[in-house]
């Protein structure tokens, strides 16, 4: 709504009143967020994160040191943190599902880092050997292909952390990565992977815009 | 750079707070509640089109006076108010998978304004 008693100071045209101004400026900022983390519209939460997961996992975070300046013509990075989907787990035997937004991981994202971060509950002066494996979900015939697997001991109680593989990081490329956590060579009485409220699995990842994003300027 | 201050016409930095919860974004985006976008108003008249200070560069500068002096040009010199100086933003955010994401956003912020 342009107020014709006064003039914009910027382009010489009419000026705007202040509240239509500022709907224009918060408009702009949206896009330019939008725009900057190659999203197409505002995520809508599906499934919402218990405070208690969030500060876990938050503590794991490796952003840039404090009062770092990143430099300008470096490329973008993300650090992801995907929460797992346990439905498919048993006593013996807990799967992990990890999912990454389509148009994330299309849009030429690399994933250079992946580690696996899971609450494990041990009885005193007990260790366990525990077979890691990584599987891939086959889009023809919906097979679980494994692509390759991890041994870990595991001798107290709390938090382990599983750097994944390059094999992992390109299932994650492809959107959907699955884990299954398999305790060896001893009978469980139960679960010893915990996935409660504050002891869900999740992953980190540090992404970086791939070079499909690059713009060159010449 | 110049902060806008008053009547001043001149081009200058105008502080402007985005405000998360303002816009229903504060549901998706955990950190920071806000952020200090800013954004760059006001003339470059020839005199000031043509000062290294407030010129986007003295590159700029020198651009500015050779445009002003041979072309008549509109009443603002032929120069506009943008910015010189700009900062990252860190946003922690849930993407559509309930997945959080931790980014750093060149060049969200602007710091300082200058005539170009």
């Amino acid at each position: 709504i342009s107020r014709a008693d006064s003039q914009c100071l910027a382009c010489g045209g009419p000026a705007l009143d202040l509240e239509s101004q500022r709907e224009l400026l918060l408009d702009l900022a949206k896009r330019s967020i939008l725009d900057k983390l190659h999203l197409s519209q505002r995520p809508t939460l599906s499934r919402p994160v218990s405070r208690a997961v969030l500060r876990n996992a938050l503590q794991c975070l490796h952003g840039p040191p404090q009062g770092a300046l990143l430099e300008t013509d470096r490329t973008q990075e993300y650090e992801i943190i995907s929460f797992a989907e346990t439905g498919l787990s048993n006593i013996n035997q807990t799967r992990l599902d990890f999912h990454f937004s389509p148009e994330r991981t299309a849009g030429g994202m690399e994933i250079q880092q992946a580690s696996l971060m899971f609450f494990v509950q041990l009885l005193p002066n007990t260790t366990w050997t525990l077979k890691v494996r990584v599987l891939v979900l086959d889009p023809q015939d919906t097979n679980l292909t494994l692509i390759t697997q991890h041994l870990l001991e595991v001798d107290a109680s709390g938090w382990h952390q599983l750097f994944l593989g390059p094999e992992a990081q390109d299932a994650c490329n492809q959107g959907h990565l699955i884990l299954e956590l398999v305790p060896e060579g001893q009978v469980a009485q139960k679960s010893v992977i915990l996935d409660g409220a504050a002891h869900r699995p999740f992953m980190t990842a540090q992404v970086r815009v791939g070079s499909k994003h690059q713009v060159h300027r010449r | 750079g110049i902060e806008c201050q008053g009547g001043s016409r001149m081009c200058c930095r105008q502080e402007f707070f985005v405000d998360f919860r303002e816009i229903g974004w504060h549901d998706w985006i955990i950190q920071p509640e806000g952020y200090t976008m800013n954004f760059c108003t006001g003339q470059c008249p020839l005199p000031v089109a043509g000062m290294p200070g407030i010129a986007a560069s003295f590159h700029t500068a020198v651009l500015s006076l050779l445009k002003a002096n041979s072309a008549a040009g509109p009443a603002g010199g032929g120069s506009c108010c943008v910015p010189t100086a700009r900062r990252p933003l860190s946003l922690l955010y849930y993407d559509r998978d309930s997945n959080i994401v931790k980014a750093d956003i060149p060049d969200m912020v602007v710091e300082a304004c200058g005539c170009s």
